[in-house]
């Protein structure tokens, strides 16, 4: 189960924009 | 240079293209109760940029099932009573069917944003806690 937080939650993160 | 926040105000994407925003934002879903509409829609352009990345199928199937369970599955979560049954019917039969395309989760992003656009980012706007922080 956590794996699969991990793989949802690396997905949202790959979307979010990079500190500027 | 203008402040981020009054940026913010700008449009819904000035305020999604900005860590500090998203945060913000993100505790005032959380107070609505609704901040799975945030990471749905963070979710959705993730996996769509996933075609461009070095992923393999089987990783991607794993994904869509993943965003499909967590999100659309349950008909009484926030982001499923958003999207149209449609939307939802399309996205099951491409889960099911392992069609599996970056563009599958599009229509239902653009109905999570539009609600965002007409319903919780004005409210955003208007509420104590970006009041605070301008």
């Amino acid at each position: 189960i956590d794996s699969e937080d991990d793989l949802l939650q690396e997905c949202i993160s790959s979307a979010m924009p990079k500190k500027k | 240079p203008t402040p981020p926040y009054l940026k913010w105000a700008e449009s819904l994407h000035s305020l999604l293209d900005d860590q500090d925003g998203i945060l913000l934002f993100r505790t005032f879903l959380k107070q609505e109760e609704c901040a799975d509409m945030l990471d749905f829609w963070f979710a959705c352009s993730g996996f769509r940029k996933l075609e461009a990345g070095e992923v393999t199928e089987e990783k991607k199937v794993k994904l869509a099932k993943l965003i499909y369970k967590k999100y659309i599955l349950d008909n009484n979560g926030i982001v499923s009573r958003q999207i149209k049954p449609a939307t939802k019917s399309f996205i099951r039969d491409c889960v099911m069917k392992l069609h599996i395309d970056p563009a599958m989760f599009d229509q239902a992003q653009t109905e999570i944003q539009t609600m965002m656009e007409e319903n919780t980012y004005p409210l955003f706007l208007k509420s104590d806690l970006y009041l605070e922080y301008t």
